[in-house]
Formats: structure tokens, sequence, C-alpha cells
């Protein structure tokens, strides 16, 4: 075995092993803690893309851009971790929403100021682009002005909006599905109030609301910005509702988002949408490539 | 044998340092306190396993001393005018609605400044806000420019013997210039309308914030010279080990820490009791 890699290191060619590529894992380590990846995730993360790299032969010199360019051993393992990263953020054929006849359900879930009302309002016009017929549902009775805030949002883009006084959220979802077959809308936006994983009735609520509609889409939306304890809530939402998937929002600022990475390998489910800003315009569908370089930074 | 006691030393600063780590403390710092206890141990300096977390508990303390000031700003300006500011959704119109309400019950005569004419809904929002608070409300069409509206609020206030003016800023992330430089422009016609005001800019920071926090402190104090930070959502299970960082690099007190949705839902921030949270 030593002879073979000596062999190999002669022909331009070495293996990477643990102590080649300890600086670079220290090095990665600390970037992606300072990314906001979850603690553990960075540790699980790194032991598999070691063993994968570990024992595989690397080019000492390789063609870049028509020169010859030394690689370390280092740097080989940032790029096997870059590929190993974007395989983990899923593909891209990932179809964001999924439809349903005669219609369609999306409920929006998450802690407090994520971005849920204004994600509401960016996936109506989304789908008024995909020539579908959006209803926007206000199940938020709790924050001063929620109702108002979705019925503005709702206004502008020339969307209804259902919302009836003295209702409670699981009612006037249910209420809704009523309400979109009358107004002949084919899909229908549940925006709920932000809530705390911890809250054990708030959360028994989300259920309830789930039980009552049976949602086709259930998308947990999260701020980029978060930092370790996303991975907390991120896993009870999912524990007690199941989502289908989440929108990482306010990716427009310059956190490098490793909550999105911590979330996807907890949770193993898929990051549907970005929201890149404040206009109602500003909803991506997911692609996987960015951010991976963004949260190796 | 002989080296057991040392390797359980280094685990309990490993456990330690995850602690921080999951605390949202900075990745750096964390790291460099944690050395800073190694070489303690090294050093003797450490000489049983209960000093290491005291050693831990003294570092980050330090990071509060940096500003000693705490509690609401009892003041001789008449109106005392507090700007709030910070990323979208950290808790600022919330943050003020429950500030309102303190003030409220000490008698204190307040105005609330709908300084967000961007977002929809958000003038709706602290109106409701000031009726629950008693709290005069100054706000302006939709999509007018924000200073004006602190203009007409803080000239209301001094005309009107008001004792607090209370201002809400829309939502916005520090990589926006031009957002930034809106805010500048709210503060110099705050100051226009009312000598040395604002006389306190405050950050709104959300605890569930990671690493891009101080970024985010450091570019609204460039850019304003912030004088305090409120730590919302502390009622969560995120630990908002970020203020340590700001506190630390920029000298800010911390003031309050937000515990809930409700108007009484506000504490002073107490520095021992916090480094304690960071170990649980
Ligand atoms: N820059 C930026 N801001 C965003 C984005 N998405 C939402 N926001 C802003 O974030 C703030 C909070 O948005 P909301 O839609 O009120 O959040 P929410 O989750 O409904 O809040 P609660 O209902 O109180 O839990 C607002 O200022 C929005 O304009 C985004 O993708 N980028
Ligand atoms: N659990 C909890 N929720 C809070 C706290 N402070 C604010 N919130 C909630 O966070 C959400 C956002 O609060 P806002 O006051 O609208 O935040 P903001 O910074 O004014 O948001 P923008 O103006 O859109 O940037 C609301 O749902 C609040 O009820 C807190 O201390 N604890
Ligand atoms: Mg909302
Ligand atoms: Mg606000």
């Amino acid at each position: 075995d030593g002879f073979k890699r000596a062999k190999s290191a002669i022909g331009g060619e070495t293996a990477l092993s643990e102590a080649n590529i300890q600086e670079a894992v220290r090095e990665i380590r600390v970037s992606l803690l300072e990314a906001d990846v979850e603690l553990g995730v960075v540790k699980t993360f790194l032991e598999r893309v070691k063993s994968r790299a570990i024992g595989e032969l690397v080019q000492t010199e390789v063609k870049h851009k028509g020169t010859k360019v030394k690689r370390s051993p280092g740097e080989h393992f940032v790029r096997i971790c870059h590929n190993e990263l974007e395989k983990l953020m899923g593909s891209v054929e990932e179809v964001p929403i999924i439809y349903r006849r005669p219609f369609t359900t999306i409920m929006l879930v998450g802690l407090q100021g994520t971005g849920k009302t204004t994600t509401a309002a960016k996936l109506a016009k989304y789908l008024l682009n995909e020539k579908r017929k959006p209803l926007l549902v206000a199940a938020d009775i709790y924050r001063p002005a929620a109702v108002e805030q979705l019925q503005t949002l709702g206004a502008q883009l020339n969307v209804p909006v259902f919302h009836q006084p003295d209702l409670s959220p699981p009612q006037l979802c249910a209420d809704a599905l009523r309400e979109a077959k009358k107004r002949k809308r084919d899909v229908i936006i549940f925006d709920t109030a932000g809530r705390l994983a911890i809250d054990d009735t708030l959360m028994g609520e989300l259920e309830e609301i789930k039980e009552r509609t049976n949602p086709t889409n259930t998308f947990l939306v999260c701020d980029a910005m978060a930092g370790q304890d996303t991975v907390k809530s991120a896993s009870e939402f999912n524990r007690r509702i199941d989502i289908s998937g989440f929108i990482l929002t306010k990716i427009d600022g310059d956190a490098r988002g490793g909550a999105a990475l911590s979330i996807r390998e907890i949770t193993k489910k898929p990051v549907k949408f970005l929201g890149v800003g404040e206009g109602v315009e500003a909803l991506e569908p997911f692609r996987p490539e960015g951010l991976a370089s963004r949260i190796l930074g | 044998i002989f080296t057991s006691g040392a390797s359980l030393k280094d685990e309990m600063v490993d456990e330690l340092e995850e602690a921080l780590l999951s605390a949202d403390v900075g990745v750096r710092m964390a790291m460099e306190f944690c050395d800073r206890v190694r070489e303690d141990i090294k050093q003797k300096r450490v000489k049983d396993s209960g000093d290491i977390q005291q050693a831990l508990r003294a570092y980050l303390s330090t990071c509060f001393n940096g500003a000693a000031k705490n509690g609401f700003p009892h003041t001789s300006e008449k109106p005392h005018v507090v700007l709030f500011v910070g990323v979208n959704g950290a808790g600022k119109t919330t943050t003020i609605g429950k500030i309102a309400s303190q003030l409220a019950a000490e008698n204190k005569n307040i105005v609330l400044a709908a300084g967000d004419t961007f977002r929809a809904a958000a003038a709706e929002q602290l109106e409701i806000w000031s009726q629950r608070t008693n709290a005069k409300l100054i706000r302006g069409e939709a999509g007018v420019d924000p200073a004006s509206v602190i203009f007409n609020a803080l000239s209301h206030a001094k005309e009107s013997g008001v004792d607090y003016v209370l201002a809400d800023t829309a939502g916005r992330l520090h990589t926006k210039s031009e957002l930034m430089d809106e805010l500048q422009k709210i503060r110099r016609v705050a100051g226009k309308a009312c000598e040395g005001a604002p006389h306190d800019v405050w950050l709104v920071v959300d605890a569930t914030m990671g690493q891009n926090a101080l970024q985010q402190a450091k570019e609204f104090h460039d850019a304003l010279g912030l004088t305090g930070v409120v730590l919302t959502k502390l009622d969560g299970t995120a630990r908002g080990g970020i203020v340590v960082s700001i506190a630390h690099t920029l000298k800010l007190p911390i003031l309050f820490v937000g515990v809930g949705e409700q108007a009484d839902d506000l504490r002073p921030f107490v520095p021992e009791n916090f480094v304690e949270s960071l170990f649980a």
C-alpha cells in the first residue's frame, strides 16, 4: 500500500489521507460553523465526506484553463466537500409545488417573523404566472393587522383573500375550501400565525388545520439568517405536521444560509423556493448550486 | 491514570465549547475563549473542573462590561426620542408596543411614529399597539417618505410636551445601501425636527439569528451610531448568543429581552442570567 502510494506520487498522483487533509477539514469545520450549519450536522457531514474521500487517488497537478496548476490534497478535499454539499441540497428537477384536482392547497408555517405572509403573496404571484387561480386565506387571527397585511397584498395582486371574523384558524381553513369551490379558485394558500415549535397549543392548532384540510403542500418558511437553533424548531415542525419542504427567505442578505443544509440533513425534506427580496416577484424555485458555494464560503 | 485528570478537563472544555457554539456565540470568540481556558488549565491557573465553567463565565461576562447602561433611559430631554432599527421581522414594531405599555404604566406621555411607510399594513399594526397602550400615533399615507412621518411626529411631540417618542422604521437588510441611506436621512431629519434627536438608536435583534447578526450590528452601527440593543424571541429555544459578540465588539449595552408577543413580555437584560443560559 505504501509502495502503491509512493508509485502514484511519482506519477503525479497521491492518495487522500487523514493526515494530508487534516488542515482542510479544520478550516471547513470553522467555515461551516460560521455559515450557521448546525454543530451535529457539521460533524456528520465531515465524517461522511472524509470516509468517502480518504484513500481516493487524486492528481497533484490539474489542467485549469489550459495551464497546469498544483492542487493539494486539501484543495481536492474542498472540491469533494462542495460536490457532496450540492448533492445533499437536492436535485433541480424537484417540482416546487405538487398540484392536485379539484384544488391544490398550500399551508405555510414557521416561527415568528420568518416571512410567511409575504411569501404567501409571492406564491400567489407565482401561481398567477403559472396560469393558476390562487385564493389567499388569512388564518393568522393573533398578530395585530395580520389579516390587513394579507388583504393589502392580495389587493395589489388582484387575488382574493378569504377571512371571516370570529372563526378559529382550523375553521377558517376548512371554510376556505368551500369558498374556493364557490369562487372557482384552484390553489388555496393558508397563511398561519408565527409560533414557537415548543408551543404545544399552537402546534396542536396546526395539526388540526392539517387534519381538516389535508393540504397537498406544507411549507416551513425559514429565515436564511437563522442560527444553530433552527434545526430544533424545524425538526419539531416536521415531527408534528410532516412538512413537504421548506422555503428559505431573506437570502438577498449576506447570511451564508447554513440553516438550509442543517434542515435538509435532519428532516430530509427539500428546499422548494428562495425568498430573494421584499417584493411579490422576489421568489425563485430552488437551485442547489448557488447555495452550496455560499454555505461553504 | 496520570493523564486522566487532564483529559477529563479537556473533555469539559470541549463540551462547553460545543454548548457555546450551539448557543450561537461567535465561532471565533467561542474558540478563542476556550483556548484561553485550555491555556489556563495547562498553566495550572484553573485547578479543578468546577473552575472551568467559572473561568469561561468570567470571560463571557467581560463582554458585557463595555457598556454599563441598563433599563430605560430616564432623561431630561423632552421629548426623549428613540429610533428602532433592525432587519426584517426582528420584532421592532412589537417591541415598541411593549415599551409603550411599560411607559404608559408609569404615566408617561408617549407618541408612536409610524416610520415604516413601506410594508403592507405596517402603520395599522402600530396603530393597534397605540390603542392598547393609550399612546398617540402619528402616521402618514402608505408609501410617503418615512422621514416626513418622523418629522411630523417630533414636531407634534415638541409642541405637546410629550415625554417619549418611539419611532418605528421598516425592516431592512444591512446589505441594501439605499435603505441604509434612508435610515441616515431619517436620523438627520429627526435632528432637524428636535435638537439632539434621536437620543437613542436601538437595534432590535432576533435571538434565532446566527453569525450574520454581528455583521448586521456593525453595519447599522457604522451607519447610525447605535446606543443599545434589544434581544427578542428569547422565549423560544434559541439562546441569542450573538449578543455576546455584539456587546464585546461594539461596546453596546443590551437593554431588554423580549420573551413573548404580548405587551408585558419585556424584561431588562441581566448579564449573569444570560451567561448562565448559554451553558444550559
Ligand atoms: N429582504 C427580504 N425581506 C423579506 C423576505 N421575505 C419576507 N421579508 C420581510 O420580512 C418581514 C417579515 O415578513 P412577514 O411576511 O410579516 O413575516 P411572517 O412570517 O408572516 O411574520 P409573523 O406572521 O409575525 O410570524 C417583512 O418586513 C417582509 O417584508 C425576503 O425574501 N427578503
Ligand atoms: N415569541 C416571540 N415573538 C415575538 C417577540 N417579539 C416579536 N415577536 C413576533 O415576531 C413577529 C414579528 O414582529 P414585528 O414586530 O412585526 O417585527 P418587525 O421587526 O417590526 O418586522 P418588520 O417591520 O416587518 O421588519 C410577530 O409575530 C411578533 O409577534 C418575542 O419576544 N417573542
Ligand atoms: Mg404573518
Ligand atoms: Mg415592523
